[in-house]
Formats: structure tokens, C-alpha cells, sequence
């Protein structure tokens, strides 16, 4: 039981899913001109899309085909862990003119991923 | 490393990986370069003096954005209906300060008239302006020192809270060389005097118009009337110019301040409400 427990841990720990980063706009330098946020959680997708893939990995008919046929041919790459849900934020900032602009930017923040 | 959006470690990483000839190299750092430029909207990385006023109403905006959905956190008192309105459609909220050197103070017995300028040259062509507020900050009346007080302190304006103030915007247009420029009121407004507080007027149909190209940017004339007029010191309490503001440090968030709310086609309003997560 420890080693299949132990296996599926690490099965999942593989698996596509979302992970944690904060992007320190100081890490950058773009804290010069951001007035705020000073950072904001992107996070990120890594991880295997595997044969069989499950239910919660978001994928596409074409992932499916893809990964099954990759089980059969090692040839054919399996599908990819990407984000398939993507929110805005918004930034405070110094424009090139020393104008204070507020603008909402889309797509920066990650919120789910799956096998595409 | 033109606009240095890139970190220069970054730079140097790409550059000695050693996949390209150094000057594709360079060729492809600044076509990225270029692309995190346009996702920002700017023309090179932005490089503030230290000197660089962020108005706390863009603060407001901001805190207000960010709480949004989470906290529940109202609208800045300051802030009109109908620029939160405006907000919930725009993506994009710039602020502008007047050109100081173009201004053009006068001041009659009951009447003070302000002429400002705002270089809107900055919003670019695809950005729509569905609504633009000027801002005017106001501070209380105080009633002169009494003659027989004899601590010299003035008084609240309690005393006078029968005092009324009307404010009101125009947009100038006309001809470039002529003398008198011509006027249109946008927007008016009877105001208490006994009350600091910031005015929001809007000026929606002038700023689309200018940046569009529609008409040409000439400016906007603030006038205040004070019809019981009798004290000096009245025409100085809405702070239009330097010259009337009496603390210079304060200047900088007490100035007039123009809003303008626009949409670029990309995305979500800055006060879209999100659902929770």
C-alpha cells in the first residue's frame, strides 16, 4: 500500500497541474516605472500529459487522439501542459511621458492548465 | 537593449548560449524587446524622475480595482457616478496634469477665470475615449480674521455657510490667432462653500472629440463666480493655479487633475467585477 501510495504521489506530482510564481516586478527592474502592484501571482503549468489521460486535465479531442496515438508510437510527442484559463490584472504605472495611467492587461494570470 | 525591458543579465544569458551569431542575437532580444513594448503600450521603457506625482485619486482607482469583488470596497467619495460608470467600460484610465506654462489666470471682483491646456498627444490613435472627468479641488472658505479676535486665527467658514460658489467649465475653440477664443459650457455646477472636497466635471464630449481628431485641442476655461463677493481671499479657495494655492508642497495633489477612461479593443474593463475564485 506505502508504494502504491508512494507511486501515485509521484504520478501526480508529475502530472500537468498549475504552480505557484510570483513575479517580483523589482526581480526586473520594472518597479522603476509599476506603481503597483509591486507583484502579482502569475503561476505557471508544468507537468506530463499521460496515457490515459484524466478527466481533469481540460484537454482537447485532438490531445486525446494525440496522446493515444503516442502510446503506440514514441515518435508522435505527447500533448502539451499548457494554461487553458487566463485572467487579467490590472497595473498602476509611469507611462515614457510621466503620465499615470491604470490599465487592465488580460492573459496574466494563470488560472487552470491542462493537456493540450 | 534599447528600451531595457529586458533585464541585462537576461541579455547576456540569450547572447552567450551560443545558438546564434551575436548579431542575430541581438536582432531577436530586441524584436522581443519590441513585442513586450507594444503589450504595454509604450514607445520605450518608461524612466520617472524622482519628482514624478502619482495623484492619490489614480491610487483610489487602483485600490478600488484591486479590492474589487474581494472586500467590497466602495467608490472614492471623490468619485462620480458617472466616472464610475465610465470606469466599468474603460480598460484604460489616464491622468493628466495642465501645462503650467500655458496657463492663463484672471481675476475680476466676482469672478475667477482659468484657461488650461492638457497635452493629450500621449493616447494613442486605436484608444477610444468614452469618457473624460476634470477633477478641481476646493477648500473650505475661512471667514477673514474678526477684529476684535485677538489670537489672528481665522475661523471656520460655519459662519459663512450660506456662501455659494458656482463653478463652471468651458471648452475653448476657434480660430489659432484669435484674440478672444470662443467658448462652449460643458459643464456647471452651484457649489457650498463651507465643504473641502474635490469637483468632478464632466468634459466627456470635448476630450473624445480632440482625440479623435475630430477638433483641435485648445483647452478648457474654468470660471468661478462669487456672487457675495466682499472678502479678498475668496477667489483662492478652488485651487486652479499655483499662484492661488498658498501651500506649495500640496500643490502637487490639490492641482486640477483631467481623467480620461478608453477602451483599446483589448480586453476586460479595469472594473470588470471578476467572480470569485
Amino acid at each position: 500500500q506505502a508504494t502504491l501510495r508512494k507511486q501515485r504521489r509521484k504520478q501526480n506530482k508529475a502530472s500537468c497541474r498549475r504552480h505557484d510564481l510570483y513575479v517580483d516586478f523589482s526581480d526586473v527592474g520594472w518597479n522603476e516605472w509599476i506603481v503597483a502592484p509591486p507583484g502579482y501571482h502569475a503561476f505557471y503549468c508544468q507537468g506530463e500529459c499521460p496515457f490515459p489521460l484524466a478527466d481533469h486535465l481540460n484537454s482537447t479531442n485532438h490531445a486525446i487522439v494525440q496522446t493515444l496515438v503516442n502510446s503506440v508510437n514514441s515518435n508522435i510527442p505527447r500533448a502539451c501542459c499548457v494554461p487553458t484559463d487566463l485572467s487579467p490584472i490590472s497595473l498602476l504605472y509611469l507611462d515614457e511621458y510621466e503620465k499615470v495611467i491604470l490599465k487592465n492587461y488580460q492573459d496574466m494570470v494563470v488560472e487552470g492548465c491542462g493537456c493540450r | 537593449g534599447a528600451s531595457g525591458l529586458i533585464p541585462e543579465v537576461g541579455r547576456r544569458k540569450y547572447s552567450e548560449s551560443g545558438k546564434q551569431s551575436p548579431q542575430q542575437s541581438e536582432n531577436f532580444l530586441n524584436e522581443f524587446e519590441l513585442r513586450l513594448l507594444n503589450m504595454f503600450g509604450l514607445k520605450r521603457k518608461p524612466n520617472p524622475s524622482k519628482h514624478a506625482v502619482v495623484p492619490q485619486y489614480m491610487l483610489d482607482l487602483y485600490h478600488m480595482h484591486s479590492a474589487n469583488g474581494e472586500h467590497g470596497t466602495k467608490r472614492p467619495r471623490s468619485m462620480g457616478k458617472h466616472a464610475e460608470k465610465a470606469a466599468s467600460r474603460a480598460n484604460t484610465i489616464r491622468s493628466f496634469h495642465h501645462e503650467e506654462a500655458m496657463e492663463a489666470l484672471a481675476s475680476l471682483k466676482s469672478k475667477t477665470t482659468q484657461q488650461f491646456y492638457f497635452n493629450l498627444t500621449s493616447v494613442p490613435e486605436e484608444e477610444l475615449i468614452t469618457s473624460a472627468e476634470l477633477r478641481i479641488y476646493r477648500n473650505e472658505v475661512q471667514s477673514p480674521p474678526s477684529s476684535n479676535s485677538s489670537s489672528g486665527q481665522s475661523a471656520p467658514s460655519s459662519s459663512t455657510s450660506n456662501g455659494l460658489h458656482r463653478i463652471n467649465i468651458y471648452e475653448l475653440f476657434g480660430h489659432a490667432g484669435a484674440d478672444q477664443p470662443l467658448a462652449r459650457l460643458l459643464d456647471t455646477r452651484l457649489v457650498q462653500d463651507s465643504v473641502s472636497r474635490w469637483e468632478s466635471f464632466d468634459v466627456s464630449p470635448a476630450v473624445a472629440q480632440w482625440t479623435s481628431g475630430k477638433s483641435h485641442n485648445r483647452g478648457f476655461m474654468v470660471e468661478v463666480l462669487h456672487p457675495e463677493e466682499g472678502e479678498e481671499h475668496r477667489h483662492r479657495h478652488v485651487r486652479v493655479s499655483r499662484s492661488l494655492h498658498q501651500d506649495q508642497d500640496s500643490w502637487a495633489q490639490a492641482r486640477p487633475l483631467l481623467v480620461t477612461y478608453g477602451h483599446d479593443g483589448r480586453g476586460d474593463a479595469v472594473l470588470h467585477r471578476r467572480d470569485k475564485r
